[in-house]
């Protein structure tokens, strides 16, 4: 199902972001 | 207006409301007294948006816009000092948003940018980890419009 691979494409862009986001050091510049 | 600009601001509304302030925070309408912004941002730094600045906040301000724009106005420069002394970011590129705009009319494209910086507060303080997670839990379309209000925070950030 196509709709179903954009779905989980989707899901893994904002995971991927999120998470980069938390491995960041806090009030790191950049 | 563009539906990107109504997402934001609707989106980052529905993100507010995650910090379950007191103030009601469910239109951009009551936004613009600023007590819920305030109430978030004490909990996002406690230290920094500490009680003594709180304070300062009226929160019987009705429909007086100009006691409103008062309100914003603190919470601007409060914002944008937090982004130079305390995250150490020059905020100087991003477009700051028009407070007599949002407390005259409520407008909500200049409501987004005021929620967009505090957003950038959040995913960069110290409890940034339960902020983030928070986030993740929420419904993917609002994820989808946060991630892209960070990133373009980010982008200014390092213009």
């Amino acid at each position: 199902d196509p709709n179903m691979k954009a779905g989980a494409a989707n899901e893994g862009v904002l995971a991927n972001f999120f998470n980069s986001l938390l491995s960041k050091k806090t009030g790191s510049p950049g | 207006m563009e539906d990107s600009e109504t997402a934001l601001v609707e989106s980052l509304i529905i993100w507010l409301q995650t910090f379950n302030t007191p103030a009601p925070c469910s239109t951009v309408e009551e936004l613009t007294t600023g007590t819920a912004m305030s109430q978030a941002l004490q909990q996002i730094d406690p230290t920094w948006f500490n009680e003594a600045w709180t304070s300062r906040i009226k929160t019987d301000v009705e429909d007086n816009w100009r006691l409103k724009m008062n309100n914003l106005k603190k919470i601007l420069q409060k914002v944008v000092d937090y982004y130079n002394e305390v995250l150490a970011q020059d905020i100087s590129y991003f477009p700051l948003p028009d407070v007599s705009r949002v407390a005259e009319h409520a407008e909500p494209v200049e409501m987004g940018r005021l929620l967009q910086l505090i957003l950038g507060c959040a995913v960069r303080c110290e409890q940034q980890q339960e902020y983030i997670q928070i986030i993740m839990t929420m419904e993917e379309s609002v994820q989808h419009v946060v991630m892209k209000a960070i990133q373009e925070v980010v982008c200014f950030l390092m213009f």
